[in-house]
């Protein structure tokens, strides 16, 4: 499975429709303090079934979307979508024909999100499976946000054999 | 689900152990499954002492040393069973020079041994030096993220930009 | 002790939102007591929007506006009462080039300000380049700190060194 | 109050004795990753009253004392002494004639540590009263330990309150 594509429209400090080209190797992210890196990583595993505010830095879920600016206003929806190659055939059976898959999820003001997998309604249990079965996922460790790389070191031995399930 | 675990962790702990020695140029470190004869609720202890120090309590090491004992074991995992993305948000950030190098270089022997694609975000000029691409995330109007694709040489001046737009 | 926290809170709330505005280059801030009518019981909420954005739950501050918000912070009980000594330890690890120099700018103006001696730790070479004076902690022998005074040549050598030791 | 050296031996890895002279304004500590600089200030909140092994990275207290390396047998013993100049006359009543005052701390493996003032015994609870007297102490937010710069925004606002104590 290859990751190829993100696209967000509304999430965080991405109002506008963008979109990022994964490619093979080291793609850097740059830019100065406030301008939206750390929230376009989150975009990647918000999509790929992220359930905690907490960790997406909010209070509630509806704080990734859009909150306005002094010349721009709110927005009641957000959106991030995710293509991915299927070359080694790891998708559920349903959809594991299927050369391209394009995962995205919606999410509404007060109204909670759903997800799509190549256009069809998924439940988020589906995409989790999705991910997971290819050892990645909103909880993987080879996820590492802002400031927790040191968490590994720091968590309870019992937290840390978490990471071996990933390996198994 | 037992025997898959056990052969995980004899995995990723040879992985872990030779990828240590990369990281600090020597010293020694290895994984041991703790508090649970039952691998499935075990906990996992990590031992590790940079070249020359005894083998002590994790705490002890520094900010940096801690950075790197975590990168060398996410790093195992990979090797073990790799995952199809990677995203490092400043994970550089407490490396001093040397160690951003090495750091650099195993990321080169990452995309080398597996099909793994990085996302990786830096203030560090060294580590965007060794990127295959740069994108920059400016806000042109306030509070507004855009994405653009950079080439090298403009990074140098965007963050020069940075640097005297303020003085 | 009510009397006392009550004039804290204001001189510490009105150098704060002087403080922010300085090192963010705009933006707003200020601090509000919450949870309870006795200042002794009450909680202290920061409110801070950096320049042209909202106001906003503190989480969602990225990592280098986190940092700054905390240091206008600390600078602000500072100016209402020196403390003899401030030690930082890496903070401005999560600072891009024009945060960094802002930083220091201000370091330069509570040095004029106050008494206050720092001992500042750092990797980050602008932020060496404005130190008053230099020490080094080197292990030439493994395991052993030892302190060395540095002048500032000779500290872009020691970061050159251990950059070439390695390779 | 003013700082004015800070002496160690056998604490952490300093295990020779080594002198810090504390001058007037921006001092700036630097060398690579694992020398020593964290110790070096972790040294300062030690001899101001530092109770909590934790807080100084350890699992005991006794971790701050040189634990040996390849080459150098394990010590038994750490002490650090802080040289204030008394300006201010902010030193409890016995101590206050004094223009210099020296602070010193010493720890013996498995026997715990003692306080000396002007090379007289005192109780801990001197010494943390003497540095709360003068805005500052093993607790000040004026020592901002490595990583923890954004904790002063994390915490829960009752935590945040106890550092407007420190400006009363
Ligand atoms: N829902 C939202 N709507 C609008 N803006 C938001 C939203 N959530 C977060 N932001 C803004 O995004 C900014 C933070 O972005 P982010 O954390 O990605 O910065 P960063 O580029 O990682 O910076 P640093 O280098 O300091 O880590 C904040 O200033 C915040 O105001
Ligand atoms: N009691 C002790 N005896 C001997 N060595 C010790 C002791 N306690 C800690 N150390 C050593 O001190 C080193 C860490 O030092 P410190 O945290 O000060 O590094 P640092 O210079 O701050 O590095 P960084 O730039 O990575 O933050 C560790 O490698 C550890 O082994
Ligand atoms: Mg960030
Ligand atoms: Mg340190």
């Amino acid at each position: 499975m290859d990751f190829t594509r993100l696209r967000l429209s509304g999430f965080k400090s991405f109002v506008d429709p963008t979109e990022l080209i994964i490619e093979k190797g080291l793609t850097g992210v740059v830019g100065p303090n406030g301008c939206g890196k750390s929230n376009l990583l989150e975009a990647l595993r918000w999509v790929m079934g992220e359930n905690s505010a907490k960790s997406m830095r909010g209070a509630g879920m509806d704080d990734v979307i859009f909150a306005g600016t002094a010349s721009r206003p709110a927005r009641n929806l957000a959106e991030v979508s995710l293509n991915i190659f299927n070359n080694d055939r790891s998708a559920p059976a349903i959809f594991n024909d299927e050369q391209q898959l394009e995962i995205s999820r919606r999410i509404e003001r007060e109204s909670g999100s759903a997800y799509r997998l190549n256009a069809k309604d998924v439940r988020a249990k589906d995409v989790q499976l999705l991910f997971a079965d290819a050892s990645t996922g909103a909880h993987s460790p080879s996820l590492v946000s802002q400031g927790r790389i040191g968490s590994l070191i720091n968590a309870k031995p019992k937290d840390r054999r978490k990471i071996l399930e990933e390996a198994a | 689900g037992r025997a898959r675990i056990l052969k995980a962790f004899d995995d990723v702990n040879e992985h872990f152990k030779k990828l240590f020695t990369t990281l600090f140029g020597g010293g020694e470190a290895y994984l041991a499954l703790t508090e649970s004869d039952d691998p499935l609720d075990a906990g996992l202890e990590i031992m590790a002492s940079p070249p020359g120090k005894k083998m002590q309590n994790l705490g002890l090491l520094s900010g940096g040393e801690q950075a790197l004992t975590a990168l060398s074991l996410i790093f195992a995992v990979f090797m073990t069973n790799p995952s199809p993305i990677c995203v490092l948000d400043e994970v550089d950030a407490p490396l001093d020079d040397a160690n951003v190098t090495r750091f650099c270089d195993l990321l080169d022997e990452m995309c080398k041994n597996t099909s793994t694609r990085f996302l990786i975000v830096t203030h560090n000029a060294v580590t965007m030096s060794r990127m295959n691409r740069l994108f920059g995330v400016t806000m042109a109007e306030r509070g507004v993220s855009q994405l653009v694709s950079v080439d090298l040489d403009s990074a140098e001046r965007m963050r020069a930009r940075d640097h005297n737009r303020d003085h």
